[in-house]
């Protein structure tokens, strides 16, 4: 490894993306989401955090994406050549800051050789903004020459020359497991006086017991409702408590009569977050509702009818809202629903009736949940996984196995494979 | 390689000087810069890449000088002196 000679004096760092991709297929959630991700890698190694500030703050890492001449002596060149740089630590405005070549092709997870893995570049610019220069040890993620994707961001740990570097600038530490994503979370608001708090002995369900109303990915967290309740799963897959919290608590301005969540979202767009009860629907930014309730129809679903599932795929940007064996999809960017729907849901090849919920996780690949247990589509794809359905409990909540755990029902029906069937279902099927 | 066109040999240079592995020319301290300086840089160059440390501008080497990279300079200092930590 090498070093820069200079160092951060503080320990917390704060970042912003000031410009995102103008052409990238990769949306501006997923290279937040994949940001903070490689922050997190060396912030699992070091006594640092990062905290991500909006635009008013002056952070100490500013991230653009730009193209050719951008107003420092680093030039882009156009795809290929040179990808990206950051500056060393330092007083200057713009020590720290991190640039990425717009016209190169960004992607994540990709498999083929074309564009460029976002994750493991960034992780690469983010050493140098900590302080590290190039390296010629041979698996170090401070080469100066692209190595391809580095695996998943969820589980990605710093070659041992990096950890090396790091901690001759930083110090040492013991790898810091619960390292989160610099991802600002929606913390829980002061608790309101108007409400009593939930004395631990209110009664609450069991998270192991699944059924879950509605599932969402909220900035790189996983929200899983329950009656007046949710869990929340932190990006490393870390249970923020066992004990789930209270809905109206949380979610400000949430009419008191909604005691269900039938599903939820979080729209790319703009980040708002939108939960559906019943045929209406309730838009918050951050924690705090946005005006009053909308009838559902805005979606496109006709009048008085409800929703299982609602989800925004990254793979068109489109917004897919599922009921029955039916789906609608809706177009956020036109803000108008899809024409030729609804469509039978057996086109998601494998995937469960009225799923209680659908969601993506961080690593861009699609979760139907349904009872006890989740089918996996991979990223892109509409045919489950060979290995779906697999227990819920497991693997996203930390709870025992299915088979010691009577809690955990055999998985329901799914959408047939695709072929003409004459079956005829009855209505309490 | 056996005798590199000459452009090749310019552009290889100029890439070296970039990326810190040789120092900046100067006009006024013009200083000489013998081939074997050269074939250190093209060696230091060839460990970051992972090649063989042959020092010669072959045909590999050129190629990796085309390669996706990050801009920054692999060697640090004024003179393209590598602070480096030996483990």
């Amino acid at each position: 490894y090498s070093l820069s000679g200079s160092v951060w004096k503080k320990r917390t760092l704060t970042w912003s993306i000031r410009s995102f991709s103008q052409k990238s297929q990769l949306s501006p959630q997923i290279v937040r989401t994949l940001l903070s991700y490689a922050l997190a890698v060396w912030a699992a190694e070091s006594g640092l955090t990062f905290q991500e500030v909006n635009s008013q703050e002056e952070p100490d890492i500013i991230i653009h994406f730009a193209r050719a001449y951008h107003q420092d002596s680093y030039p882009f060149d156009g795809a290929g050549g040179t990808l990206a740089h950051a500056f060393f630590p330092g007083e200057h405005p713009i020590s720290g800051d991190t640039h990425f070549d717009d016209e190169e092709t960004w992607t994540f997870g990709s498999t083929d050789d074309n564009g460029i893995d976002l994750f493991a570049v960034a992780v690469h610019e983010f050493g140098h903004a900590l302080g590290l220069g190039h390296s010629s040890a041979p698996n170090s993620i401070m080469r100066p020459f692209y190595q391809g994707p580095v695996g998943d961001p969820a589980t990605y740990r710093l070659p041992q020359d990096d950890r090396d570097g790091l901690q001759q600038l930083y110090g040492r530490v013991s790898q810091n497991p619960n390292a989160r994503p610099t991802r600002k979370p929606l913390v829980p608001p002061p608790q309101p006086p108007a409400m009593p708090p939930d004395s631990p002995s209110t009664p609450v369900p069991d998270r192991c017991e699944g059924n879950f109303d509605a599932v969402a990915n909220i900035r790189g967290e996983i929200f899983l409702f329950k009656g007046p309740w949710f869990w929340r799963l932190q990006p490393s897959g870390q249970l923020v408590s066992p004990r789930p919290a209270g809905l109206h608590r949380f979610w400000e301005g949430l009419p008191t009569h909604v005691k269900v969540i039938q599903a939820a979202y979080a729209r790319p767009l703009d980040g708002r977050i939108i939960l559906f009860s019943g045929p209406q629907f309730w838009v918050f930014q951050e924690r705090q509702l946005e005006g009053a309730a909308r009838p559902l129809v805005e979606f496109g679903l006709p009048p008085g009818e409800d929703v299982d599932a609602v989800f925004s795929w990254p793979h068109n940007g489109k917004t897919y809202l599922i009921r029955g064996q039916k789906y609608w999809r809706y177009d956020e960017v036109a803000a108008r629903p899809d024409p030729g729907y609804p469509r039978p849901l057996s086109l998601w090849e494998g995937a469960p009736f009225a799923p209680d919920d659908v969601t993506i996780s961080n690593t861009g690949d699609t979760y139907f949940f349904k009872g006890t247990h989740f089918w996996r589509f991979a990223e892109g794809s509409v045919k489950a996984e060979s290995d779906s359905p697999q227990p819920i409990g497991p693997k996203w909540l930390d709870c025992p196995a299915p088979n010691s755990d009577p809690r955990v029902t055999s998985p329901p029906k799914t959408t047939s494979k695709t072929r003409s069937c004459d079956c005829h279902c009855e209505l309490n099927q | 390689a056996q005798n590199p066109d000459a452009k090749v040999v310019s552009m290889g240079v100029e890439w070296l000087t970039r990326y810190g592995y040789l120092p900046p020319a100067d006009p006024v301290h013009a200083q000489m810069q013998s081939l074997e300086k050269l074939q250190d840089a093209i060696k230091v160059m060839q460990r970051f890449a992972g090649l063989p440390e042959t020092g010669q501008m072959d045909p590999m080497t050129i190629k990796t000088m085309r390669k996706p990279r990050c801009s920054l300079p692999d060697v640090l200092g004024a003179a393209g002196l590598v602070r480096r930590r030996r483990r």
